[in-house]
């Protein structure tokens, strides 16, 4: 692990009784490594090494602490408060019915993201109301509503021969009408990449004005998670992020960088294919995770 | 990594970045980058274009292994799909069927997704565009069982190629892995031999994780061939020479998108080209 070797870095440098640039410039190397072995983006990792050399600079060793100790102690305060602190919930605060619009890559799990927050919300005393606008994806409204019969949620009857836009406009009218005070939309995944398929986001938010608008990301993904939530962001100003297959064991790496290039907060994690298999983001879970 | 630029300072530390950034890992973009440091400190690569194409041997060396023809003797031909959630398997399974129907191979697909929302409806849509016959039974039926099945129609039909499909699993999951194992045993019951091809589906997208995935699914029923998915999309798919320098079989087909014919074979210098774009 990242503090074992730490260890052995900070035991060549004995009676240290401050940080200084040479002992930490081997301890800096470490995390580095650390962080592009967990998928960190190679940007992301050279300035957050930045950061954490010119807090460790100088900084007095603690009493109770080894330089190691110390040092490591910086590393994941600074990685957590990076990762955003404190858990941040769903923005409902708004006349019903409040939309949010799912976003993201082919197979990250939108679709059982929205399923998922449908559960929460409807534990939570909301009347949720799922919206299939996936028209492209073979059986993907089938999926949605599959999901929607397992949990007791309606979903709006959408087919593959329609619009995206029309659908979106239309369950958002039907949820007013039927007293549903939460419209949950899950789209086709779409390459960041694709003109068309990113304009048809941004006509739907147009369209309905979504409170919430996901990108929800496979924690698994590597360097590509900066452009991909660079792009998502840039046209669509997400307001936050669900991480999926965290109950995998990948590093999750992806995080640190979604955060870092977006800056808006990681909201959710799935933790497994069942429904109830949502929770919250813990960012100090994630940090410690990442630096493995 | 064009032209006459000088291979400097600067320059090596471009190059380190697109190592790193096209997710060839610590470990093989380390190995390459001391490779190429010594090569430079002792005057042996001139300039970007010569360092360019000793990059590209080196790679290609380990990927040319991945680059093998694929050789189907056997009757019916067994493949089992496999890799984690969402990477791509039913869709890949949908394209490879066309590809063989129309070389007029018989194929018979398997739906033993018995798990997920709408996996048999999905698999059932891909079988009819590549005009084949498909298998299944109800959702929560046995996979096992839904194998078995496939594989008995196949042999009564002489169909010359079976595709299993399988649920996504996370390979840390004990219990699914376990159950891959029943499939696979139950496939050779009915037919010694079979799985002919046990085919991992990597996503492009995926980091360091995809070589652990490889790893286990091949510790749990061998692995012998590859696909990787998603290559349309801008992740550079860097993991597959990790992949394949540990698991040395080769990497059957690419992904390059989300229709029937977006499927294309493997060519190794294309891939390493593709890496320096
Ligand atoms: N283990 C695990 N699997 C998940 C999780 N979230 C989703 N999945 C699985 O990932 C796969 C893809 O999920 P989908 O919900 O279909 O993904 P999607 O983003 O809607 O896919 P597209 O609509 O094709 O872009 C399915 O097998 C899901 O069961 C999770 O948190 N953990
Ligand atoms: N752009 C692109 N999308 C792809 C490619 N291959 C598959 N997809 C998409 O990825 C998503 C997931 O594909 P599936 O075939 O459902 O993946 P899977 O592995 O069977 O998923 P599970 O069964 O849920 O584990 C779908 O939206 C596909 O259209 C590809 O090569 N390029
Ligand atoms: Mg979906
Ligand atoms: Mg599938």
């Amino acid at each position: 692990s990242l503090s074992d070797k730490l260890d052995v870095t900070f035991k060549k440098l004995r009676g240290q009784g401050r940080l200084t640039e040479d002992n930490i410039k081997e301890a800096l190397r470490e995390v580095r490594m650390t962080l592009l072995e967990a998928d960190v983006n190679f940007l992301v990792v050279k300035q957050f090494v930045k950061a954490v050399r010119e807090r460790a600079m100088g900084s007095e060793v603690l009493q109770s602490l080894t330089p190691a100790q110390q040092f490591i102690k910086i590393v994941n305060e600074e990685l957590t408060s990076l990762m955003g602190g404190s858990a941040v919930d769903l923005e409902l605060n708004s006349a019903p019915p409040v939309v949010i619009l799912m976003v993201g890559l082919q197979g990250s799990g939108k679709t059982t993201s929205s399923g998922k927050l449908a559960l929460s919300l409807k534990k939570k005393k909301r009347r949720p109301f799922l919206v299939p606008v996936d028209v492209y994806r073979p059986a993907a409204i089938d999926q949605l509503q599959s999901l929607g019969r397992q949990i007791d949620v309606p979903v709006f009857p959408s087919t593959d021969s329609q619009d995206p836009v029309k659908i979106s406009r239309k369950a958002v009218e039907t949820a007013r009408q039927q007293g549903y005070d939460t419209v949950i939309i899950d789209t086709a995944g779409r390459l960041q990449i694709d003109e068309k398929l990113m304009a048809e986001l941004e006509k739907i938010k147009a369209a309905v004005k979504p409170r919430e608008i996901l990108l929800v990301a496979d924690a698994m993904t590597g360097q590509e998670a900066v452009n991909i939530a660079k792009t998502f962001n840039d046209t669509l100003d997400i307001t936050g992020v669900v991480l999926t297959k965290l109950d995998g064991d990948a590093r999750g790496g992806a995080a640190l960088s979604i955060k870092a290039v977006t800056g808006k907060p990681i909201k959710f994690v799935g933790e497994g294919e069942k429904l109830s298999a949502l929770d919250v983001f813990h960012p100090d879970r994630m940090a410690s995770r990442i630096l493995g | 990594l064009y032209g006459d630029k000088e291979i400097d300072e600067e320059f090596l530390e471009e190059l380190e970045e697109i190592l790193l950034t096209s997710d060839l890992g610590v470990k093989t973009s380390y190995r390459l980058f001391a490779e190429v440091e010594e090569k430079v400190s002792h005057k042996e690569l001139e300039n970007p274009a010569h360092l360019r194409r000793f990059l590209q041997q080196e790679i290609g060396t380990i990927l040319k292994q991945a680059e093998a023809p694929w050789e189907i003797r056997e009757k019916p031909y067994v493949i089992m799909t496999i890799g984690v959630n969402g990477v791509g398997k039913t869709t890949t399974i949908g394209k490879l069927a066309s590809i063989f129907a129309k070389q007029k191979k018989k194929v018979v697909l398997g739906a033993a997704d018995t798990f997920r929302a709408a996996a048999v409806e999905q698999l059932t849509v891909w079988a009819e565009r590549a005009k084949v016959p498909i298998i299944k039974q109800s959702m929560g039926a046995d996979p096992a069982a839904v194998a078995f099945d496939t594989l008995q129609s196949a042999i009564k039909r002489e169909a010359d190629i079976v595709i299993i499909d399988t649920a996504g699993r996370l390979h840390t999951k004990v219990n699914l892995m376990d159950e891959l194992k029943k499939i696979r045993r139950v496939l050779d019951k009915a037919l010694p031999g079979a799985p002919h091809e046990v085919l991992l589906v990597l996503d492009a997208n995926t980091g360091q994780n995809a070589i652990t995935q490889a790893q286990m699914f091949n510790e749990a029923i061998g692995v012998t061939g590859l696909v990787m998915t998603k290559l349309d999309g801008t992740a550079k798919g860097g993991v597959i020479v990790g992949v394949c320098d540990e698991l040395k079989v080769p990497v059957r087909y690419i992904g390059i998108g989300e229709s029937l014919r977006d499927l294309r074979p493997f060519d190794a210098s294309d891939f390493v080209d593709a890496l320096f774009d």
